[in-house]
């Protein structure tokens, strides 16, 4: 996850996620 | 939403079509010349641009934020250039040769081979002149481009059984529009699974060239650019 650092925090940012 | 819910007959379709993302231009810097690798620039940069947004697009389709986290960056690294591409394709279908990667950075073939992209070119004619065909509509787009991240084939995943479902949802989304969109057509859900292969081709050839590319150091690339290249080895 280190190596990815900047799509880890970028999913990591508050959205509103949409449940099933 | 009810709406558009009654509009496309299904309520996932409905969905994907509201978060789809704003057009983004591509901004060619105006102060300088046009060279083969200032156009690469603009390219890099459009796609770095395009990836944040497509980052935040993956989180509003249902059932995604629920994934663990390493398995949202697994399906995002393996399948970030399907999604991608099927964009540009979407976009590039009313032309005739020209790839649309966004409404300021339309390229024709010549263009393409002088900044060494011809292949590249000539693979992504290939795709849109299936979708073409196919008169695809925008509600396929936004559900096709669910269906490519949700099917990545990462290598990475830790509970299959969840992308497994969420597959099964878009899956039944796409069935469930076509029975109610395309009744003339009972094979159409399956002509347009059967271009996935051919999308997967597309993007891994665009990540080779970007690779390339990135080797070779002609063009300056933005760090989530890089990142993303760099995962899909």
């Amino acid at each position: 996850k280190e190596k990815h650092k900047i799509l880890h925090r970028l999913l990591q940012d508050s959205t509103s996620p949409v449940d099933l | 939403c009810c709406q558009v819910s009654k509009k496309t007959g299904n309520q996932i379709v409905s969905h994907l079509l509201l978060v789809e993302p704003d057009k983004i231009f591509a901004m060619a810097d105006p102060t300088t010349s046009d060279t083969d690798d200032k156009v690469l620039t603009t390219l890099c940069d459009l796609a770095d641009r395009e990836l944040v947004v497509l980052i935040s697009w993956a989180k509003h389709i249902p059932g995604f934020s629920t994934l663990s986290l390493g398995d949202q960056m697994g399906l995002l690294q393996s399948a970030w250039m399907e999604v991608l591409i099927l964009g540009v394709v979407f976009r590039s279908l009313p032309y005739d040769e020209g790839l649309v990667y966004a409404d300021d950075l339309i390229m024709e073939r010549e263009q393409c081979r002088t900044v060494g992209l011809l292949d590249l070119y000539c693979t992504l004619l290939q795709l849109i002149a299936k979708y073409r065909k196919l008169q695809l509509d925008k509600e396929e787009f936004v559900t096709l481009k669910a269906m490519a991240l949700a099917n990545s084939d990462s290598m990475n995943i830790e509970n299959i059984e969840a992308i497994q479902n969420l597959q099964d949802i878009l899956h039944e989304a796409l069935q469930e529009y076509e029975k109610n969109r395309h009744l003339e057509d009972p094979h159409r859900g399956g002509k347009l699974l059967m271009t996935l292969p051919l999308l997967r081709q597309t993007a891994n050839k665009a990540v080779q060239c970007f690779r390339r590319i990135m080797a070779e150091g002609r063009v300056t690339m933005h760090k989530l650019f890089l990142e993303m290249l760099e995962a899909k080895v």
